[in-house]
């Protein structure tokens, strides 16, 4: 079982 | 006022082929240089970025900046309703709560008019950093396609990994596992056909089988793909559309448990 994780965590809101 | 007119309709099809199935929903930010959308998928897994300069239009004018929030069912519903040689134009006045698409036949001879009511959507925009990736790999989009279907037979994830001899997709399940690995092609007769691989340093990393194959619907709009890898950062898979743009969909990579 592998986890996803979330593309807002890499990336700052603008 | 915004008006985009498109001689070549069907790229837009193509282009709603390939986001509609990520998101419900998005918001299309006109200006003055062109069109872009930016939305994360409805689990914020993945993020599409698409991009379609104001060149590319046969006719294209946005007096300010509007925000047009569009529900992209809806949205594919009424483009579904355009044949492929159709040319395509988007309107709306500038504080309108609707857009209108026109559909008109080659030869003008018919000329349908779509109105569709626009969302207010709060969305929030993420900030992409420009990044220097360690392998750049471009090759037939088609063969991504393949693989990535061939591959989700398998298992969950796909595993992606970047060497200087070439790339290699792996997959692995309950029925076993599966690689396939594709060698950079020496000279080749059409450009397209090529698997080039830019690498700086190798890099393997994993990724949902699901979302690949939902990227891989952008498969018409371009001959080929690039991927760029970076350890620990997403992935990106971008497909040129025409001479128009591209749409680039950024891919969080899973992490072992």
């Amino acid at each position: 079982n592998m986890s996803q994780s979330l593309i807002s965590s890499f990336f700052s809101p603008s | 006022m915004f008006e985009a007119r498109l001689v070549q309709g069907s790229l837009l099809k193509k282009v709603m082929e390939a986001i509609k199935d990520l998101l419900n929903e998005a918001s299309f930010d006109c200006a003055h240089s062109g069109i872009l959308l930016q939305a994360m998928d409805n689990s914020h897994v993945s993020l599409v970025s698409l991009n379609l300069r104001k060149e590319g239009f046969d006719k294209y004018r946005c007096d300010r900046n509007i925000v047009m929030g569009m529900n992209l069912t809806s949205m594919s519903k009424i483009l579904k309703c355009a044949s492929n040689d159709d040319i395509i134009t988007m309107k709306a006045q500038d504080s309108a709560d609707t857009v209108t698409f026109v559909f008109e036949s080659p030869n003008q001879e018919k000329v349908s008019e779509y109105e569709m009511k626009l969302m207010n959507l709060d969305q929030d925009q993420l900030g992409i950093p420009e990044t220097e990736y360690c392998c750049i790999i471009k090759l037939p989009s088609g063969e991504f396609a393949r693989i990535c279907r061939d591959l989700s037979q398998f298992g969950e994830s796909i595993v992606i990994s970047c060497t200087k001899e070439g790339v290699k997709f792996s997959a692995a399940g309950d029925i076993g596992t599966a690689n396939i690995k594709l060698a950079q092609t020496g000279t080749v007769d059409k450009e397209e056909d090529a698997v080039i691989v830019d690498m700086q340093e190798p890099v393997t990393l994993t990724f949902s089988c699901k979302y690949l194959n939902m990227f891989t619907k952008a498969t018409p709009l371009s001959p080929q793909v690039c991927l760029s890898m970076s350890p620990d950062v997403p992935l990106v898979v971008e497909y040129k559309i025409g001479e128009i743009g591209h749409i680039r969909y950024y891919l969080a990579p899973r992490i072992g448990d």
